[in-house]
């Protein structure tokens, strides 16, 4: 097995926060 | 002689390469607009598979924000499809299946030690390069609780207006029919004349609903121990409705009901073992009305038949027991009611047991729900993508 390198930790919101900034999203879109 | 052109499927990496500005065709035509039947028939959790080799190949390019953006507007659009299916099974059932196999395959594919174990050298090799997308895993498992709970308030919706006219009111064993306690008419078949009255199901029509949702949930591709998860969650609400409606009812606490209890919980039983199911604890969740059948017919006269009663009904508590023999209605003048005294003597017998002063079961109590990691057999640089999906602006690579 190729040795894998250390992988760069993604930030994700929690799915509150998605809905949160999906809502906003939503409401600016005309 | 035809020459084939066509790549061989070795030359495959199992990844998926599209334009940034296509994201949100993707989402729409793969998320949005896709209907179960369009992917019947293939690769069980098509979709799933689909996004996660394209989130394969934006880690490959070592593109962080095309990989964050993919899994958000995955996540959101599969958010927004629920909420406009909030009462369709099948569509619960649908995301529900690929959301659960998305998760595994961000497992499955994130080079942890502990993820691997099954995997043959080929997935080892497909392994996701530059990122740890542990977090988004954690928005996934989230998500799929969600639609795990949208998934039962549905087929809870659909089973509740059936549970007790099927399991207490109508009359699956024909011998039976029209054996009622004295002074009660007999309620299924006045229901049946009742034009404008609700609607009295059978049995039969309660299994084969629940035999709907099983068939539903396997064609997705829904893991077994999800499947399980979702039948015993149904099966524990089939049993509190029952036996909140047998405590509150004196014209159902009688000998024949308890017979006809008892052969639909055999059935109900029946109905597991013939699905694989029995090993999901679902059997278990009808202890409760398996006794309340079993009370309604023993012997109430003797004080042995109060030991006996005391020793068989272990998932009922005293309340339930004791408001059950006070409700018990004889059939005929040959039947004696069951006498202050032998309630006495079992409420004696059980004060020792220290129960809850509860009577009435929780019908909306929920398990909590658990999605065992589930690696895939499947080899990735396989998949086939039919072109009845219009994905077309998805390149193999």
């Amino acid at each position: 097995r190729p040795p894998s390198r250390p992988r760069i930790l993604l930030k994700a919101p929690t799915l509150a926060e998605m809905e949160e900034m999906n809502i906003s999203e939503e409401e600016e879109s005309p | 002689r035809q020459v084939t052109v066509q790549r061989k499927e070795k030359d495959f990496e199992g990844m998926l390469e599209y334009n940034k500005e296509d994201e949100a065709l993707l989402a729409k035509t793969l998320i949005n607009d896709i209907r179960p039947s369009t992917v019947s028939g293939t690769v069980p959790c098509l979709p799933a598979y689909i996004l996660f080799m394209c989130i394969r190949h934006a880690d490959y390019i070592n593109d962080d924000q095309k990989v964050e953006s993919l899994l958000t507007s995955t996540i959101n659009t599969i958010k927004k499809v629920l909420k406009k299916n909030n009462d369709d099974f099948e569509m619960t059932s649908f995301w529900l299946a690929n959301t659960s196999r998305l998760l595994h395959c961000l497992k499955q594919y994130s080079g942890e030690e502990g993820f691997m174990t099954h995997n043959t050298p080929k997935q080892n090799e497909h392994c996701l390069k530059n990122f740890d997308l542990t977090e988004y895993r954690q928005v996934l498992s989230d998500l799929s609780i969600q639609i795990y709970q949208q998934l039962i308030k549905v087929a809870e919706g659909i089973i509740q207006p059936m549970i007790v006219s099927a399991m207490l009111e109508s009359e699956s064993i024909p011998s039976l029919a029209g054996v009622k306690p004295m002074g009660y008419r007999n309620r299924s078949s006045s229901l049946d004349t009742d034009a404008d009255g609700p609607t009295s199901y059978t049995l039969q029509a309660l299994i084969k609903q629940l035999g709907q949702f099983h068939n539903t949930m396997q064609d997705h591709g829904l893991d077994p121990e999800i499947i399980g998860q979702v039948v015993r969650q149904l099966f524990h609400c089939i049993n509190a409705v029952t036996l909140n409606n047998l405590l509150l009812r004196k014209d159902v606490c009688s000998w024949s009901t308890g017979m006809q209890l008892r052969y639909n919980t055999s059935q109900m039983e029946e109905w597991l073992r013939a699905n694989n199911l029995y090993q999901s604890k679902a059997a278990a969740t009808l202890e409760p009305i398996i006794q309340a059948a079993q009370l309604l017919q023993v012997k109430k006269k003797t004080s042995q038949d109060a030991e006996a009663i005391c020793t068989l009904c272990t998932a009922l508590t005293t309340q339930q027991i004791v408001k059950i023999l006070n409700l018990y209605t004889p059939l005929n003048e040959f039947e004696e009611r069951v006498t202050v005294s032998f309630i006495r003597n079992i409420q004696n017998r059980l004060q020792e047991r220290n129960d809850p002063p509860q009577l009435l079961l929780d019908t909306k109590y929920t398990f909590p729900v658990l999605f065992p990691y589930s690696p895939s057999a499947l080899s990735l640089e396989t998949l086939h993508i039919p072109a009845s999906l219009n994905l077309d602006f998805l390149v193999r690579v």
